[in-house]
């Protein structure tokens, strides 16, 4: 059975995608079957995989409203992606008013589970209807985190956020790991948000580091994830670390 | 009268926050006055101010739910402040069922537009009601955006959003300007989506551009605009030159 994890962090631009993008990827080329499903409006991760306007036709806004979606194919062998679309914008509105509104998500999700290895979910930077419906169909969340003062001060909300999940619709819900990303070895204030964080969640807080690292943000007006684009580079190397200290984990019993 | 400024754009992490705090600051510093809303349940303007925790017992959401609201002094004379509360989280959700709902925040600022000649609104990253409620008290839109691909592709999203919002509920909105944010000049990508944006919104793109400068992602853990806590770093003195552009776009007849 797959494991679901949501990629959530109510900051803004904290890396959910690119780590989400290029974390899949590097999960994928090591042998495991991937489902990424795109639950941001604004479809960043849609667009790194280079998947075209026509293939967003159906996509995650149908997965919330019940209908049967089949995954498309993507330039990575091993990964399928459900793309956003534009009408998932309306969704939180017309989510609010239906019952059980928060076990969408979990439900469609359900028959995908046999399928694949890991099911990664992309949110947006907020804690709305979106990020709970991933929040509750998820077995655990990832958190990307820039080490800078302000995305520091939203962990709380979030960690918040998951203790009324786990109270009111998914008790098992555990925190995968942390990611910090963007780092920059040179910067006071980033080893300083290091080290609270580090001291605060302990072995939550993966070792392997995302540095800053222009060819990551290179890659997406490319339609390909950093590991396709410059395997070499110091960014696609950090997140096939990363990949290989969540297996890693994963094979401890 | 005052004019009112949303500053936003659902890309997270583009500097909205960050623009708010210091050009609100570097026009108040002019002589100007200034209040700001803080309309993003995360509080990152709030505490840029340095505003304590009990300062938050009344603040937007009282405004969006009808109650009379006086706004905080602030270590900036000039500039007062009207800050979040957690409560505001849950406002989004309860508006939805309320008549007239995008016109909650344009009937509350009405009366402080005799009091200050700047009102700026530092919006959450997203299109939800409480962006649209900014929208539609807006005179105009303010956009940080990075220069990255994805903050570029996220524009079209928010000119169509502006575009609605001008056919439902405010006709006279009208686009400030962009700012570039993080400017790396060494980065080519950068300069790219530069001329980009460039070519594409001619002069409405400021001049002024915000270099990145690890001293204005220090200000906020001392509860400061960069201004106050470092005035001579590239960070404040591009803000400086933002906000004299600005004025003297005013003073244009
Ligand atoms: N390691 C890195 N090095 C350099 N740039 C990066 C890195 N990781 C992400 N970026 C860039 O930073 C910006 C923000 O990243 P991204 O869009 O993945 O964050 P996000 O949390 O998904 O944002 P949002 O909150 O809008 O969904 C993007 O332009 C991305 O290309
Ligand atoms: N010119 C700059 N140089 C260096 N760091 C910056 C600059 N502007 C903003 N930052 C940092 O980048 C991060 C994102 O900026 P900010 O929080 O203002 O963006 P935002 O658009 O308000 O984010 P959100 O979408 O979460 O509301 C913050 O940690 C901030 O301190
Ligand atoms: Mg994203
Ligand atoms: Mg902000």
């Amino acid at each position: 059975r797959g494991r679901i994890i949501a990629v959530a962090n109510q900051k803004g631009g904290v890396g959910k995608t690119t780590t989400v993008i290029n974390l899949a990827t590097a999960l994928a080329a090591c042998g495991a079957t991937v489902l990424v499903v795109d639950l941001d409006p604004q479809g960043n991760a849609t667009t790194g995989f280079g998947l075209p306007d026509e293939a967003r036709a159906s996509g995650s806004y149908q997965l919330l409203t019940g209908s049967k979606v089949e995954p498309c194919e993507t330039i990575v062998p091993g990964l399928k992606f459900i793309p956003t679309s534009v009408d998932l914008v309306g969704a939180e509105l017309e989510l609010v008013s239906e019952g059980q509104r928060e076990y969408k998500l979990k439900a469609a999700l359900e028959p995908f589970l046999v399928r694949f290895d890991y099911i990664f979910i992309d949110c947006p930077p907020a804690l709305g209807l979106l990020t709970l419906n991933a929040l509750t169909a998820a077995d655990t969340v990832m958190v990307p985190m820039q080490c800078e003062f302000f995305a520091l001060e939203g962990l709380s909300h979030l960690l918040q956020t998951i203790e009324r999940v786990r109270a009111h619709s998914n008790p098992d819900l555990e925190i995968e790991g942390f990611v910090l990303t963007m780092y920059d070895r040179r910067n006071n204030l980033c080893r300083s948000v290091e080290s609270d964080v580090r001291a605060h969640f302990g072995a939550k807080v993966y070792t392997s580091v995302i540095p800053r690292n222009v060819r990551v943000s290179e890659a997406p007006s490319f339609g390909k994830p950093v590991l396709l684009y410059d395997i070499g580079c110091a960014g696609a190397q950090a997140y096939i670390r990363l990949a290989s200290e969540i297996m890693d984990l994963d094979s401890v019993p």
